[in-house]
């Protein structure tokens, strides 16, 4: 790996060393990396500062990320220790192994009831420490930041980010930048059309969209025409009972259609899904 | 079958 040598002092001074490039993001890309002392394994999220929007500097930078460390749940990637220097970010946090939900289900297809149920059952839990202890909105819920640690228990991961760097405060609409397609599948109604929404719902409704795509294999409503996306999503229950597999239980099936209720008021909470029964 | 149809629509 090319590195700098500004880059190289950072991760001498913290007792790291860099491994292979695991992804690429549009803002920067995610290393893997071994922590000198103990052999950890650890995966480093470099980040560039130019690259960021100032909102986003201004609340994460400086304040919100420092929070994240604070943050300690067995289904979410924890995160050791950020730094700031050469105008970039470091982000050392917990590697998973077995890498995302989104490698998962390309190579296996659709879970079964009993492996869902577990899983699910894992990120409700995470997302309602993160909404009920942190008091703060995931904001990006997708297959894509749910990992796979060595055990196959998932983690969710990258939260409060990449939202916010796509939200324009002026306009106060998300900008369509090519950070928020693909996180289209995930987006509820008030998302699609841009209006005002509650973010704790918002992320309501992606782990309906996730719950969905793992005991079915797919995403349920046609992401790429937005407009017919909102059809989907507006024609409740009808639609989303609909296209649900037939092998499925009728407590999943009833679970799903709660969560994704077009209706952010009638939508459940997180704690109402906990207590759902399909997840006792 | 209609079904089969909609199983291979929006994949992941």
């Amino acid at each position: 790996i090319e590195i700098d040598s500004k880059t190289q002092a950072v991760l001498d001074r913290k007792n790291y060393r860099l491994l292979e490039k695991l992804s690429q993001g549009s803002f920067g890309e995610v290393y893997k990396g071994e922590f000198k002392i103990d052999h950890r394994l650890v995966a480093i999220k470099i980040l560039d500062i130019s690259k960021m929007s100032m909102k986003f500097k201004e609340r994460y930078v400086a304040r919100e990320l420092k929070a994240l460390i604070e943050c300690r749940h067995l289904n979410v990637v924890q995160i050791y220790d950020i730094i700031r220097s050469n105008n970039r970010l470091y982000i050392f946090m917990e590697y998973c192994s077995n890498g995302t939900l989104t490698m998962f289900i390309k190579k296996f297809g659709a879970c079964s009831e009993s492996l869902a149920r577990i899983w699910f059952r894992q990120l409700v839990d995470a997302l309602l420490y993160i909404h009920t202890e942190l008091k703060m909105a995931h904001r990006d819920i997708k297959f894509d930041n749910v990992l796979l640690d060595e055990k196959f228990n998932v983690k969710l991961t990258d939260f409060g980010f990449a939202k916010e760097l796509a939200w324009n405060d002026n306009k106060q609409q998300l900008e369509l930048t090519a950070t928020i397609c693909g996180t289209e599948p995930f987006m509820c109604p008030q998302l699609v059309q841009r209006r005002p929404y509650n973010p704790m719902k918002a992320d309501v409704w992606a782990m309906g969209v996730l719950l969905f795509g793992l005991l079915n294999g797919r995403f349920p409503f046609n992401w790429a025409d937005p407009s017919l996306m909102l059809k989907e999503q507006t024609n409740y229950p009808k639609f989303i009972r609909s296209v649900s597999k037939n092998t499925i239980s009728e407590e999943a099936n009833d679970l799903i259609a709660k969560i994704l209720d077009p209706d952010e008021q009638t939508r459940i909470t997180v704690l109402e899904i906990s207590k759902h029964l399909w997840l006792k | 079958t209609l079904k089969t149809l909609i199983s291979k629509m929006n994949p992941i």
